[in-house]
Parts: structure tokens; sequence; C-alpha cells
């Protein structure tokens, strides 16, 4: 997190705040909601309280303006900035402006009012812009389904203002360290060639041509898909990849999902109802068969008969052997399986059933 | 990969001055970004900008610079003078 320059705060810490006016995008109620959901946020973490009044001058003012609004720093239109805020202080102190020339929203259509006045009131707390991708203080604009601190954000207010007066400190998520040696994945899949790694709410993606490895949000490729998936394959022939969470599947080519997912994963592969959730997929590209990982068992679908094979499931450690009872994520590349487990890989040959190598989790980011 | 026309390259280099302008405090002369330039301050603020978004440090407007620059974000006013 980065303080803003001069480290202004605020010395009252029961503030009032009130909406100037309101955007013609929503509902006045929906705007209210944004607003106090936004403030709430940052209550939540601090000793901060904040009170909304109706009239007269309060400590934040909140306004939807467009172009030149007199404070010397005028708004371009639609896109490019979406809102601005100033940092704690007398007058336009702590004041937050909205441009109107964009279309505000109350889900994942740009640009969610919520995500963007959560972070402009950091602003008028007194925090200036993360470096971390994971938090609401990162300048971009980026929407990844909720709106939550992180704990980049909660240490930022914090140095600032102080801990919660609530007996258990809030904590926030964590953004992935890609060269962090505890770092393990939810899954991981090829991609059109590439490797993809999934946590929380981040993809990671090692590529030769760019020396760093990309971390974002899944959401930025795919808006549909929930945080925090359990399994990832492709079907290299179909050009199609499908990610997993709890009993539902999604299946996309590429950025784009295929009508009708999510999907069951009982009904659709014949997987039983016991099973709550898949630990790990892969598919052989070889064979057209796909291994799903459950716990110490595993089952195996062919794709080209869309059927389960017969004789399923059965237990990891026979079949894989040195694989052990449970596994993170697993995927194949030149004909090799990559296992996941913790923070270790195995590099596994299905041909001989052997484990050839053993790696750190995170050896692909070349750290 | 298509070579870039000189039209989208001058519209680039509007833009990473209007960007370094609005964000990194570059004071404008009037005059657009010299090419081949390698050190003054367009460079130093780019290499700023590049570092803070933890892209790689090139002090060069390249395509991942350019589209990070495209993202939609915070203004800046965020220093009440």
């Amino acid at each position: 997190f980065v303080l803003t320059p001069g480290n202004p705060q605020w010395k009252d810490t029961n503030l009032t705040y009130r909406i100037e006016n309101y955007t013609p995008d929503l509902p006045r109620a929906d705007v209210d909601h944004a607003i106090e959901n936004a403030f709430q946020l940052w209550s939540n973490v601090s000793p901060l309280t904040f009170t909304k009044v109706f009239e007269g001058q309060a400590d934040i003012m909140i306004s939807f303006v467009r172009g030149d609004h007199h404070d010397n720093s005028p708004f371009d239109g639609p896109g490019g900035n979406l809102a601005h805020a100033f940092q704690p202080g007398p007058g336009i102190g702590g004041d937050a402006h909205f441009d109107e020339d964009e279309r505000w929203t109350n889900n994942y259509l740009e640009y969610n009012l919520y995500r963007v006045a959560a972070h402009e009131l950091g602003h008028s707390l007194g925090l200036s812009h993360s470096t971390d991708i994971g938090a609401l203080m990162y300048p971009n604009y980026i929407f990844s389904g909720d709106v939550q601190l992180s704990q980049d954000d909660i240490s930022g207010i914090q140095a600032i203002y102080g801990p919660s007066p609530n007996p258990i400190q809030p904590t926030g998520p964590q953004t992935p360290q890609t060269c962090d040696n505890k770092l393990t994945f939810d899954a991981v899949t090829t991609i059109r060639g590439e490797v993809m790694f999934f946590k929380d709410r981040f993809y990671m993606r090692a590529n030769s041509f760019y020396p760093e490895v990309e971390l974002n949000f899944i959401s930025v490729f795919w808006p549909h898909l929930p945080n925090g998936l359990q399994a990832a394959y492709e079907v290299v022939d179909r050009d199609e990849i499908r990610f997993f969470k709890g009993n539902k599947y999604w299946a996309f080519q590429g950025m784009k999902m295929l009508h009708g997912y999510p999907k069951n994963i009982h009904r659709s592969f014949g997987i039983p109802t016991t099973v709550k959730s898949i630990d790990a997929a892969v598919s052989d590209e070889n064979t057209g068969k796909t291994y799903f990982f459950v716990a110490k068992k595993y089952w195996r679908y062919d794709e080209y008969k869309q059927s389960m094979d017969a004789g399923y499931p059965k237990m990891i450690a026979d079949d894989f052997p040195g694989i052990g009872n449970k596994v993170d994520a697993v995927f194949q590349k030149d004909g090799f399986f990559y296992f996941f487990l913790g923070t270790r890989q195995y590099k596994f040959d299905p041909k001989t059933k052997r484990i050839l190598s053993l790696q750190k989790a995170n050896s692909w980011f070349k750290c | 990969f298509p070579a870039a026309t000189s039209e989208t390259q001058e519209q680039d280099e509007e833009m990473v001055q209007k960007y370094l302008e609005n964000y990194y405090n570059l004071k404008s002369d009037g005059k657009q970004i010299e090419r081949r330039r390698n050190s003054g301050p367009v460079v130093e603020k780019l290499k700023q900008m590049q570092e803070f978004f933890g892209l790689e440090v090139t002090g060069k407007p390249d395509a991942e610079t350019l589209n990070k620059m495209k993202e939609p974000r915070c203004g800046v006013p965020d220093v009440a003078q």
C-alpha cells in the first residue's frame, strides 16, 4: 500500500458524508446502497464511522459530474478517467467525484459504482494507489465479481487510523506472490498451448515471450466464472476448457462461454452424487481419456464416447504410484502429467507409471 | 503481426504523452514524444510507470505498457492543493 504524500488524515474518526446529486444510470436507492456499502468496507476494518447527512457541508461530499467541473481536474468523457477523490482535509478535501459520462452499474458491466466508490473513498481517507493488483487501491478498474478489501488495503488504512475496535481483527485476501515458496494452486490447465495456474481470484500465466509472469483476475478472461476454482482441464481436440467448482462446471472456447453452462457434473459425466466436488482433472490428449481426481480415488471418462469408463473409481495410489492421496491440480504437457500437491509438483510418466522428478509447485515461474 | 501504421503510432505517442502528463506529472512543452529518445523525462516517467505496474522496465512504450495505459482507471487529483 501507499499512503498519500504528507500522510494526511482525518483527526476525527466520526465522519459525515453527503450525496449531492445522483446519476440517472441507476435508481437512487442503488446509488445510496453502493455508497453506503463502500463506506462500510472501510469502517469494518478501522475505527472510522460514517454518517450520512442530507444537507449542508459534510466531511466527504459525493457528486456525479462531467467534463470540467471546476476543480482543476476535468473529466475526459467516456472511458479513461472514471472518478477521482481528494485527500483528507477541509473544503474539497475528502470529496469524491464520479464522471457522469461513464455508465454506472450495480453489476459486472462497466462500471460498477460500488467498486469505484470503494476505491475513491480509500483516497478520501488518505490512501494513495497501491501496486498490489489485488488491492482495491490499485489504480486501474478491475471488477472480479465481488468487492472486498485485500489485506494490503486493510494494512494501509490501519497504518493511518489504527486497528478496528472489533475484538476479532478483520483480515483480507492476500494476492498470490508467484515466487512465494509456499504458493499452492487451486487448478492448473493448458489453454491453447499455454499453461495457466489458478489461485483464489487470480490466474498466473508464464509465457516465454514475456519476462514476467502475468498475474491478473480470472474475471479478466472469464467474467462468468466464480472465484476459487477447484479443477480445470482442456480438451485439445475440441478447443475447449472446462472449469470446475462444487458440482458445477463451465465450458469455454477461448474467452467465450459455451451455451447452456454451467452444467452439473453428475448428469454430464456420470460422477456419483456422493462426490461433491472435483479436486483435479486432466485430459490425455493422446487417448481422449479424462481423469477426475477426488480425494484418494480417480474416475476415467472417455471424451469420444462421452461416457465414464467401467471399473472406476480406482485408487490413485494404485495407478499413479507415489502421487499420494489427494491432488490439488494436474495438467498434461508433452505427454507427461504434472501433479500438484501443496507446494510440491511431480512430473509423472503415464506410460511407465513412474515419477520422473519432484519440483516446487511454482517451478514454471522461473523464480 | 502486422506493423502498426504511422497513424496508430502517432495516436499511441499522443496517448503516452497524455498519460504521463496526467498521472506522472510530466511537464508538457506542447511537443510530441521524440522518437529514438533513450533518456530524458519521458523515459524516466515511463520507467516509473512500468515499475509501479510490475511491467518490464524498458523506458519504452512497448505493447504491454500501452495496453496498461489504455485500461480505464482512477483519476489523479488525490492531492488537494
